[in-house]
């Protein structure tokens, strides 16, 4: 989950 | 997704679609640096990686093969179809000043030691620094085109508007990218100089030159 969080922004 | 952060995208797009619009319609590439064009898409190749692999949303996923496909549409006419018209020597600066220490950089501070992760941090670091060939060409010819000026002050106002983005991110949601945030004051901080010029020149209706 806190590798999907950092990859959600361009 | 915060306003800044949508702000900061559209800015983003619209940076990208002025400097096509002016490459296709003065069908030239004339004060544009292909090597920070290149690397650009460097920077979009190695950070979307994941495209395909993991999906966050629609919008998500168009803005990335948005940013690809206009990054190889732009390379290509610099490189290809309007070559003639591309100041390669006063393009000088060396690549590999930036893409070998984005790159170390990325093997040492990283969020996990995989393929994917290492090329989406070397991206975040190479994006900080891309512009620099294309500020060092506008400093070596002392000016640029309204147009590229326009493009510049986009362009760096996607990183700056992202700054606030990471602020409300922070304050409201606990969010915090210390990779991401680093490297993207690093690269607002670069544009200071030309902001400067850009509100004092372009946008009193001079063209931007730069002092000797």
């Amino acid at each position: 989950k806190e590798q999907q969080q950092h990859h959600d922004e361009l | 997704m915060t306003l800044f952060r949508l702000a900061g995208d559209l800015s983003h797009v619209l940076a990208i679609l002025l400097l096509l619009y002016k490459i296709w319609t003065t069908k030239s590439a004339a004060g544009i640096s292909g090597k920070t064009q290149l690397m650009f898409c460097m920077v979009y190749v190695t950070r979307y990686l994941d495209l395909f692999t993991s999906f966050i949303s629609v919008y998500n996923s168009t803005m990335k093969v948005l940013f690809i496909s206009a990054s190889v549409a732009t390379v290509y006419l610099i490189y290809f179809k309007f070559k003639a018209t591309y100041d390669g020597n006063h393009d000088t600066f060396r690549m590999e000043f930036v893409i070998v220490p984005a790159l170390i950089l990325a093997l040492i501070w990283n969020y996990a030691f995989t393929f994917f992760e290492i090329s989406w941090a070397f991206s975040i670091f190479l994006e900080a620094v891309a512009i620099l060939p294309q500020l060092f060409m506008v400093t070596k010819t002392g000016e640029a085109e309204n147009i590229t000026s326009h493009y510049l002050f986009a362009l760096g106002s996607y990183r700056a508007l992202y700054i606030l983005n990471w602020i409300d991110r922070y304050y409201f949601e606990g969010h915090w990218d210390p990779i991401a945030v680093t490297a993207g004051i690093v690269q607002t901080v670069l544009y200071g100089d030309f902001f400067y010029l850009y509100f004092t020149r372009v946008i009193k209706g001079r063209k931007l030159q730069v002092l000797p």
